[in-house]
């Protein structure tokens, strides 16, 4: 792990006396290693590691206090920061209806998710969820979200396959209307951030959802493309809040720093586990050690 | 590399970061990059064509390793060959087995699906249709059942009904799960007691956008089956799939075939040139 590395790299640093320049920079290129092998974004590692170096410098580091712990802190520090040092809560709508779109890539999580988010929603803010159906293209998806509502005795509302999503969403908002649903959960197919047409069909429910929260799933063993995947999301459709899955697995997740640093979206859950109540509030810290091993 | 470059600490350093952002795998780019830099010096390479050629070149024998490398399957005449998909989570392998079918009824064989995923929701209805799509047979039993059963059943099944092939779904799974590794190994000894040398080939679905924990999902997989070969889907999307030359490089699995998209005839066999010239697209 991190701390071993840097008691590797001191073992070259000599003399009394405060650390150089030469000193961090030592030290650095194991924390460089240890991001990208932590699956950090290249440009983020080298962005990240410099803030380090200037802050490791400017703590005027004496040798003989175990520097390698203190910069080890400073590291820890620095990462918990970026991945926002408090917890980030969902936009609820307390006056009506509260509506969240959930996007991403293929097989990110997003279906098991929907139906995660619904039911903590549902005990932790009191609050009547509909799901909606709106992934009309992967054989079953409809089904796939149906049993979910079964499992959690929560609404599913769909019209088929051969419905658009935007003509599925604007039903689905008269019927949450009607039925006194007041939490709109929309799911939606998985699909590539350079597919134009499915992209724009993204924007088109969008402009009809009016959605308080556009959730981007992430597979939290996602490497290097995640900086490119969430900023086209982005850019396209200014999402306003991430949820990393599968971190029930032992990938070390800095697609969650790439994420954060590019981006700056805020990340609001973890998925925990297959089963419909392993989700979490996402814990800055907890991902800032994970990353670092 | 334009005409006019020069082979110094920039171009190095440009030539890691494009592999690195590839997600090749730090050690394996620091390794390759040195490599290719003293073959530069050694060879006093001077025209960016000699070097562009030199990289394609050492990238290939890194992947080759002067062995043969095919990417055909194990699928004889005159037997029930047996495929079985294997991953983690959502990264392809349903989708995958429609696509497979697919190509081999076109080449005449009469194949059967088998829904091993007897947990997800919507698993064994997402399989069917994709049988439906392809018209081949399709084996599964109620969701809850105990895959091996399944397994074993489709196989009895299989022989009775002269399948030429049989495409085995499984349910996805992180490596770190213990209860569900052993359940595959379980899965895996059965359809090895039934036919034997089956499965003939064990497929590890690998999400192109997968990083580092690619190779311990190759490691861990391979510890409870003998995974023959990789397929590297999503790879329409923007991410490179370089972990799976880590996996290549560390545990001499091939890649197999790659997916290029969520339709039947969206799936190509691997091949290396095309791949390392696609990493400078
Ligand atoms: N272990 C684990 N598996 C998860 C988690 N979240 C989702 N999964 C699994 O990941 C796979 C894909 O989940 P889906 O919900 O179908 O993903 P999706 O994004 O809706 O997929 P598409 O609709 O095809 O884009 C399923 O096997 C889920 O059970 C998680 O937090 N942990
Ligand atoms: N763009 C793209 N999408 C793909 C490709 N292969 C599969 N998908 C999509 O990825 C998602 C997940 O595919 P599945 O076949 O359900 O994956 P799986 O591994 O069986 O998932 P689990 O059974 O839940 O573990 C679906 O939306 C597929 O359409 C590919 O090559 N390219
Ligand atoms: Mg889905
Ligand atoms: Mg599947």
């Amino acid at each position: 792990n991190l701390s071993d590395r840097m008691q590797m790299a001191l073992r070259r640093v000599r003399g009394k006396g405060r650390l150089t320049e030469n000193d961090i920079e030592e030290m650095m290129k194991e924390v460089r290693l240890s991001l990208l092998e932590a699956d950090v974004n290249f440009k983020v590692v080298k962005s990240f590691t410099k803030e380090v170096k200037e802050k490791a410098l400017g703590e005027k580091i004496l040798k003989g206090l175990n520097p390698g712990q203190q910069v080890v802190k400073i590291v820890n520090d620095e990462l918990t920061k970026l991945m926002g040092e408090k917890t980030a809560l969902l936009e609820l709508n307390l006056t009506g209806i509260t509506k969240i779109m959930m996007v991403g890539l293929q097989g990110a999580g997003k279906t098991t998710t929907a139906g995660k988010l619904a039911n903590l929603v549902r005990k932790t803010n009191n609050l009547k969820p509909l799901l909606v159906a709106l992934d009309i293209y992967r054989p079953a998806a409809i089904e796939q979200l149906k049993t979910i509502g079964q499992q959690l005795d929560i609404d599913v509302f769909e019209l088929g396959i051969f419905v658009k999503p935007s003509v599925i969403i604007a039903k689905a908002m008269v019927y949450a209307e009607q039925n006194g649903h007041n939490l709109i959960i929309a799911d939606t197919a998985g699909r590539l951030h350079i597919d134009e047409k499915m992209m724009q069909e993204l924007v088109e429910v969008k402009e009809i959802l009016k959605p308080h929260e556009i959730l981007l799933t992430v597979d939290s063993m996602t490497g290097q493309d995640a900086v490119t995947v969430a900023s086209s999301f982005n850019e396209q459709l200014s999402v306003t809040g991430a949820i990393l899955t599968k971190l029930d697995g032992d990938t070390r997740g800095g697609a969650a720093l790439s994420l954060r640093q590019v981006t700056q979206i805020p990340i609001k859950y973890m998925g925990m586990g297959e089963k419909l109540d392993q989700l979490e509030v996402f814990h800055p810290e907890r991902m800032a050690s994970r990353i670092l091993g | 590399i334009d005409s006019n470059s020069k082979f110094d600490d920039d171009f190095f350093d440009e030539l890691e970061e494009i592999f690195i952002m590839a997600d090749i795998g730090v050690n394996t780019v620091v390794k390759f990059v040195a490599h290719l830099r003293s073959e530069i010096e050694l060879n006093k390479t001077e025209s960016s064509d000699d070097v562009k050629d030199l990289i394609v070149e050492e990238m290939f024998k890194l992947y080759v390793k002067d062995e043969i490398v095919s990417s055909n399957l194990d699928i004889l005449d005159d037997r029930l060959n047996i495929v079985l998909f294997v991953g983690v989570n959502g990264v392809g392998k349903t989708t995958t087995i429609g696509k497979i079918a697919y190509e081999y009824l076109n080449k005449g064989k009469k194949v059967m699906m088998v829904a091993g995923d007897t947990f997800r929701a919507g698993a064994i209805e997402q399989l069917k249709i994709w049988s439906e799509r392809v018209k081949c047979s399709f084996y599964s039993k109620e969701e809850g059942s105990d895959p091996s059963s399944v397994i074993y059943d489709a196989i009895q099944l299989a022989k009775e009904t002269s399948v030429d092939l049989l495409l085995i779904d499984t349910a996805g799974r992180l490596q770190n799960k213990i209860n569900l590794m052993k359940e595959l190994e379980k899965v895996n000894k059965v359809i090895g007691r039934e036919v034997p040398e089956a499965p003939h080939e064990t497929l590890l679905v690998i999400d192109a956008t997968t990083g580092q924990n690619g190779l311990v999902q190759a490691k861990v997989f391979n510890e409870v089956t003998d995974i023959t070969g990789v397929v590297l889907s999503k790879l329409d999307g923007t991410a490179k799939g370089g972990i799976a030359l880590g996996i290549k490089d560390e545990l001499n699995i091939p890649i197999k075939y790659v997916g290029l998209g969520e339709k039947i005839e969206d799936l190509e066999p691997f091949d290396i040139e095309e791949y390392i010239y696609g990493l400078f697209a």
